[in-house]
């Protein structure tokens, strides 16, 4: 139906798979695009351009290793009383539910190691926020690198999927995965309370959920090369009589 | 024998498949998300190009068309034995994803490869 707008023509046709999860990943028309601005859109941006071309093509040389990639942005981020010279921000970030098509390759959280909040530079680092725990550290193979960092130096990239898979992945109900950004006056600077308010949460850190789409798979079974050999056998000769 | 079922063909074949022109092919069309009203949560890529098949399905169907037997006798079908069965229909035969970055609506960033969302060859079935 031309001129249909489009969202009407999707609720027409949920059933369909794309329309569907377009639907269920497509916000509202009444909703404009939430704004998504800084760091994280320059992350994703540059991830879309390394693994499509520019009409939308996948890359055969791209090396995400996954079909999906999600950037989750942190929910609320509490700044904690100081606690001698760390400035302590706790960061949430919900997970949605987790479709049983999508396999979690890998978790990254993504931070500012490197924080200027005039007059302070601060050293950041992150670790997991486990309620009433001691040993807040990430596995040892949760390691910062920010070689990998796309954008300026100042931010450091950590593989946390042992930590998500282990702790939150295969929960129930509402996850919410509680990460805490630890930062630290960098020497000479005496303790002074440091306002947060400056920085959104969004300045700081966010969380990248690596999934393959594992129904495809399932989907095309592949033919066993005899059974291959029978059908063209068949499909050849039938077309050479008639032909 | 072929000779046979072929020899029972009114020898119009050749009109009746029409110019070689119209026969059933691959056509480009490109679109934008704008066009398709979905502009305000994609962000890549601009335009997208999901192509179509259009054409004629000729009796004889071309080997270029990787049609399966069944149409070729569905033709004959329609030729000899009942016009209500239709003619084979042209349709896409190989499709190729599209990787979109979109924005959900709480406001994650989406990267995601979308299967078969481009004809890339066409056959008739």
């Amino acid at each position: 139906k031309v001129g249909q707008p489009s969202n009407a023509l999707m609720a027409d046709a949920p059933s369909l798979p794309l329309i569907r999860e377009l639907l269920e990943e497509a916000p509202g028309k009444q909703q404009r695009k939430p704004q998504v601005l800084g760091h994280p859109l320059r992350y994703m941006l540059e991830l879309y351009q390394r693994s499509a071309d520019a009409r939308g093509h996948p890359r055969e040389n791209r090396t995400i290793g996954a079909t999906m990639v999600r950037l989750v942005r942190p929910l609320a981020n509490i700044a904690r009383p100081l606690r001698g010279p760390w400035h302590i921000k706790t960061l949430d970030f919900p997970l949605r539910p987790n479709r049983v098509a999508y396999q979690l390759v890998r978790a990254i959280v993504v931070y500012r190691h490197q924080l200027y909040l005039a007059p302070f530079h601060l050293s950041c680092h992150v670790e997991p926020w486990i309620q009433q725990s001691l040993t807040n550290h990430f596995p040892s193979s949760g390691r910062g690198s920010s070689n990998t960092s796309l954008m300026s130096k100042a931010w450091t990239e950590m593989d946390i999927t042992q930590h998500v898979r282990q702790r939150i992945w295969n929960h129930k109900g509402r996850r919410v995965l509680q990460l805490r950004l630890m930062c630290q006056q960098q020497k000479g600077s005496e303790i002074l309370e440091l306002q947060w308010h400056g920085t959104s949460s969004l300045d700081t850190a966010f969380l990248l959920l690596y999934f393959n789409d594992t129904h495809k798979s399932v989907q095309k079974t592949t033919f066993h090369p005899r059974v291959l050999e029978g059908l063209i056998e068949k499909d050849s000769s039938l077309l050479r009589r008639a032909r | 024998q072929a000779g046979s079922i072929t020899s029972g063909v009114p020898s119009s074949s050749r009109d009746h498949d029409g110019p070689k022109s119209n026969q059933c092919s691959l056509h480009p069309f490109q679109v934008s998300f704008h066009q398709l009203g979905w502009d305000h949560w994609i962000i890549a890529p601009h335009l997208y190009t999901p192509n179509y098949c259009k054409g004629a399905c000729p009796r004889v169907l071309h080997y270029g068309l990787n049609s399966p037997n069944h149409a070729i006798i569905q033709n004959l079908v329609n030729e000899l034995v009942d016009q209500s069965v239709p003619q084979p229909s042209c349709v896409p035969y190989k499709y190729v994803p599209i990787s979109i970055l979109l924005v959900e609506a709480n406001g994650s960033i989406l990267y995601k490869e979308y299967e078969d969302m481009i004809a890339q060859s066409c056959t008739c079935r």
